[in-house]
């Protein structure tokens, strides 16, 4: 494993535990999609079924768990807990699972490396994961005045990914055959979505400002 | 041979 591949993962850890720790001590998750969250349980579930056939690494399994056990506990706190629950800003966050979840899982039938069940829904988890953050997005846009806690989630999310394609891109050049366009493309597109939401990142963090996106 | 290196990634 790569320094890129490590830092993305513990990237993708500390975005969680920054969400856990905003939902878990504050009892909030004002500014949080729930469809987003209910998205990566999806993704998540369906991309780590392998945990009970194919070993990899003692690594690799326990962060799997992690992935797993937050991702259900986050969609639990904010549909469930009942003081978290009343923060969820459910009016706002309208998005329809369907027109994601429907068109991920039509493309991931015609595009996988391979058509078994584990390729398919291995595909299926990639670009649901690539799309998956548009709820959040879209709810950021609009509530605008985004919380501290709120804006680290998703930079930490986007630089996970940003991460991740350095880590290809170093595997490519040391790796004989690998080689892996599902997984770069839906990759790539992922991290496309966050470059909206760095800029506007980056120049509150110049202006030394709050988080404001433009309406 | 090809390693099997596609599912090693989170």
């Amino acid at each position: 494993m790569n320094i890129f591949r490590l830092a993305g993962d513990l990237t993708h850890l500390a975005s969680v535990l920054v969400l856990l720790l905003k939902i878990h001590t504050i009892k909030s998750c004002a500014g949080i999609s729930l469809k987003t969250q209910e998205l990566y349980a999806i993704v998540f579930a369906t991309r780590y079924l392998d945990l009970f056939t194919t070993y990899i690494s003692l690594y690799n399994t326990l962060m799997k768990l992690i992935f797993l056990g937050s991702s259900f506990s986050i969609v639990w706190y904010i549909r469930k807990h009942k003081i978290v629950r009343r923060s969820y800003d459910k009016d706002q966050d309208t998005f329809r699972h369907y027109f994601i979840v429907l068109p991920c899982f039509v493309l991931a039938l015609i595009i996988h490396e391979k058509f078994t069940v584990r390729e398919v829904l291995w595909a299926f988890s990639l670009y649901l994961e690539a799309v998956a953050i548009l709820p959040q997005l879209v709810l950021l846009q609009r509530t605008r005045n985004i919380d501290n806690l709120t804006g680290q989630y998703v930079f930490l999310l986007g630089a996970y990914r940003a991460l991740y394609i350095l880590n290809w891109i170093y595997r490519y050049f040391t790796e004989p055959h690998f080689v892996h366009w599902i997984t770069w493309i839906s990759g790539l597109v992922q991290t496309l979505l966050y470059a909206d939401f760095f800029y506007y990142y980056f120049q509150s963090m110049k202006n030394n400002g709050k988080l404001q996106l433009p309406a | 041979e090809d390693v099997d290196d596609s599912h090693d990634e989170l």
